[in-house]
């Protein structure tokens, strides 16, 4: 472990809490793509399938248990409590998310560490999680202005990523034998989609004004 | 090889 992973995961879950903050404080979850939510309990759920096979350390599994628990009761909260599934903005978020799952899948079948069922699912999940933000982005650019929280949780998730890039240079250049190239590959995409958001995120906080993505 | 090392990061 090291400081960047470290700050990595906790940005993470900053994240998480920043948008659990948001849907009960507020009771709402407008601004927010339940199909970004649903993409990323998938990300969770394929990639640690290793979860009751590999012991890594005790911090690894009580995260691995908090990001499935936290993003399954999101999307649970969203699809099922009528106070916050009233506030869904439905007829904004239609992107069809499913044929991102279609052509990630596709592409961790032909492009794997390994051909085993773990590993095809853990590229799988490597490669959705690249692009599981585009509902949120595209429902972000459709509602014009967000309230502080949802821009906050869409800064620390976009963040969290860019700290693993910075785990992933330090480890190449400690560690003899790393190389995880598909994750690699993939954060630098993920954290290459968040691009024009942090552009605008940070002209927000330095003219002091809300956050607007132009349509 | 570094393959086999169970992935250690979330």
């Amino acid at each position: 472990m090291n400081i960047f992973r470290f700050a990595g995961d906790m940005t993470h879950l900053i994240s998480i809490l920043v948008l659990l903050l948001k849907i009960y404080a507020t009771k709402s979850c407008s601004g927010i793509s339940l199909k970004t939510q649903e993409l990323y309990a998938l990300v969770f759920l394929t990639r640690y399938l290793d979860l009751f096979t590999d012991f890594i350390s005790v911090y690894n599994t009580v995260m691995k248990l908090v990001f499935i628990a936290s993003s399954l009761a999101i999307v649970w909260c969203m699809r099922m409590h009528g106070l916050v599934k009233r506030s869904y903005d439905k007829e904004l978020d239609t992107f069809r998310h499913y044929l991102l799952v279609a052509g990630c899948f596709a592409l961790a079948v032909l492009v794997n560490e390994k051909f085993t069922f773990q590993e095809i699912f853990w590229a799988f999940s490597i490669y959705l999680e690249a692009v599981a933000i585009l509902p949120q982005l595209v429902l972000l650019q459709r509602s014009g202005n967000v309230d502080n929280l949802t821009g906050q949780y869409i800064f620390f998730l976009g963040a969290y990523r860019a700290l693993y890039l910075l785990n992933w240079i330090y480890r190449y250049f400690t560690e003899v034998r790393f190389s995880r190239w598909i994750a690699c590959v993939s954060g630098i995409v993920q954290t290459g989609l968040y691009a024009d958001f942090f552009y605008y995120y940070f002209l927000s906080w330095k003219n002091n004004a809300k956050l607007q993505l132009p349509a | 090889d570094a393959n086999d090392v169970a992935k250690d990061e979330l």
